[in-house]
């Protein structure tokens, strides 16, 4: 459902370039779940931000349900990442000056829709990562860990086809942990969700069906995971 | 050399009162690295922050090399922290406008002192967390983990006696994690200074000497590691 082909992404900062992708030929299918580990610095996140459609390739393709994202407006883009893509951002990225509940119905609000029909939604998505009590509360006032789940809340609440993950459970213990990807794993077994997850966590990566290895902007390795 | 008494950290959210921390006893002797592990919500940030006297308890004492904290003016307060603690953000802070070496070289600066005799402690630190060749790149061109190594860092520039670590290794690769995990068990044994490291990653907290449970607010376990 989601593949790309040579996908290269330079960033050029004064006379220095980085080349953050170098050519990778990634692919999942639909109501998989991958998880893509690496070395800090791989061009991981480079290559979700690709993935979603929040980011321009320099060269090379993502493409969609076989749709080129290149093809696309800005307009266009954007309304298939609110309306098929959940991602959940390595530094949470919740706005500030919204409350938790506010901060999850984000997507929503943002496609111009009336927020009413998605309230029970949102009070069972706050529910599944523990955190129902804290609705009302600003990002500010919550620690880093209820901030990760409140991100992964909003991630969810569309119901996307695709989750794009960054290190979901960076900060969180290992019980809340288990728990954020025992949801994961249920979504994509139960809906067919695809979910690309990058992590450093080996624990997170064993809940894949497949894991892929990033290293200086390209594949080195992949692997299957045995599950039953 | 730092210790706490009783003490109670209360946050008030409208009419709901959040307790934090509900009234910790917690002792680190100089030289020593303790790990604290626990829920996310526990409190862990919270008493960091207490210790480092980035906050003010609601109350009971924390108690730095003999001196209540609590008797500080926020200026005294704040000299202390610039040339005795050093500080890692759970979520980095670090400045935007400034590029990765400026943000290292922080601490110097706000202290008014000159950088200048710095520069080479600054090229071997940066060069320790794998980040010599990114020192004039801001923030926001860094990968999650490399932002996380230069706020590493930020902490030890001043050969702090004290570091303070929220979760240093969330977003590091395992190498890049052990390398951190080592050089902090190096400034411990080979510079005498205290290391109190919240973290979730059980690996982690094999580098400390004693680990630290809070729960609830509470500390509710502690255990010596075994080490040579
Ligand atoms: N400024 C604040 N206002 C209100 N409540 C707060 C504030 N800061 C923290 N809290 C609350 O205090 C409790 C402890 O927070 P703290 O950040 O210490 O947790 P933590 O153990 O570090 O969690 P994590 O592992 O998720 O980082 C949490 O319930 C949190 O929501
Ligand atoms: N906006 C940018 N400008 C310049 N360079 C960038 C930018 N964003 C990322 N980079 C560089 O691209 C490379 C890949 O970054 P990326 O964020 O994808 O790494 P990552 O694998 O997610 O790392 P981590 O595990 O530390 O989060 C890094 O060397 C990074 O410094
Ligand atoms: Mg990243
Ligand atoms: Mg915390």
């Amino acid at each position: 459902v989601l593949h790309t082909e040579a996908l290269v992404k330079r960033y050029l900062l004064g006379e220095v370039e980085v080349m953050a992708l170098r050519g990778v030929d990634f692919r999942v299918n639909r109501g998989e779940f991958v998880a893509i580990m690496g070395p800090s610095g791989s061009g991981k996140s480079t290559l979700l931000h690709l993935l979603g459609g929040l980011d321009r390739p320099s060269s090379g393709e993502v493409i969609l349900a076989g749709e080129r994202l290149s093809t696309l407006s800005d307009d266009a883009l954007s309304q298939v990442r609110r309306r098929r893509i959940g991602f959940i951002f390595q530094a949470f990225n919740l706005l500030p000056t919204l409350t938790a509940g506010e901060n999850v119905l984000l997507p929503i609000l943002i496609d111009g829709r009336d927020a009413a029909p998605y309230q029970e939604k949102l009070t069972a998505l706050l529910g599944m990562v523990g955190m129902a009590e804290r609705q009302h509360h600003k990002p500010d006032q919550l620690s880093g860990g209820q901030q990760q789940r409140i991100a992964i809340a909003r991630a969810l609440i569309t119901e996307p086809e695709i989750v794009l993950a960054d290190e979901p459970t960076g900060n969180l213990d290992s019980k809340s942990g288990s728990n954020v990807l025992a949801m994961l794993r249920r979504i994509c077994d139960q809906m067919q969700a695809t979910i690309v997850m990058v992590t450093h966590d080996p624990r997170a990566a064993s809940f894949a069906d497949r894991v892929v290895f990033l290293k200086d902007g390209q594949i080195v390795d992949q692997c299957p995971n045995q599950r039953d």
